[in-house]
């Protein structure tokens, strides 16, 4: 463990906690993606498959549980709780995430690292977790206003993936210079999308606007 | 192995 991940590891968790927080405390979850949220809790199940078989270490093990049952729970506020429910605006959330699982899917088949099946479910993850924002960032540039929170999750949600390149940079000249191209591109591709929202994220707190995406 | 070693990762 090292200090990118550590930092990768809290702000991932701190985005979800954020995320969980909006949608308990304001009981709505209005600007928030159901296909990404959908997409995360494909992300992890087909990532911690291993979790029942394979114990690096009890912070591994619980941060697994935890990503997974967050991911799980907003999932299913969003679904099925009464009132949340209703804030969800399913007509504007029209990102057909199919065009993200099947093709992540069918290049997990191709390039991989082993054909087993954790090995993958594990790229599949990979692959998939780079593109999930893509329907929540479809769903931002098409919201007038972008209330802070969602803003903050978003943008704590692209840091996590960027601590983790470092933590790659790291554990390459650190300690074991092994090349690791599936999470190595991954990661890469994942900050990148992230890139536009970053600068107006940026630009937005900097002059103290409002957070607006171009169209 | 490298796979195993990496999947010490969130």
């Amino acid at each position: 463990m090292n200090a990118f991940r550590l930092a990768g590891d809290m702000t991932h968790l701190l985005s979800i906690i954020l995320l969980l927080h909006k949608i308990r405390a304001m009981k709505s979850c209005a600007g928030i993606s159901l296909r990404t949220q959908e997409l995360y809790v494909i992300v992890f199940v087909t990532r911690y498959v291993d979790l029942s078989m394979k114990y690096y270490s009890f912070y591994n093990s619980i941060m697994k549980i935890v990503f997974l049952g967050t991911s799980i729970s907003i999932v299913w506020y969003m679904r099925y709780h009464k009132v949340v429910k209703q804030t969800y605006n399913k007509d504007v959330d029209t990102f057909r995430h199919i065009f993200l699982i099947l093709p992540c899917f069918v290049l997990a088949l191709l390039i991989n690292r082993a054909f087993t099946v954790i090995e993958v479910l594990w790229t599949f993850s990979l692959y998939l977790e780079a593109v999930a924002i893509l329907p929540q960032l479809v769903l931002l540039q098409r919201s007038r206003n972008i209330d802070n929170l969602t803003g903050n999750y978003v943008f704590l949600l692209g840091a996590y993936r960027a601590f983790y390149l470092l933590n790659w940079i790291y554990r390459f000249f650190i300690e074991n210079h092994q090349v690791r191209w599936i999470p190595w591109l991954s990661g890469l591709l994942q900050t990148a999308i992230y890139a536009d929202f970053f600068y107006y994220y940026i630009k937005s707190w900097k002059n103290r606007e409002k957070l607006k995406l171009p169209a | 192995e490298e796979s195993s070693s990496f999947k010490d990762e969130l």
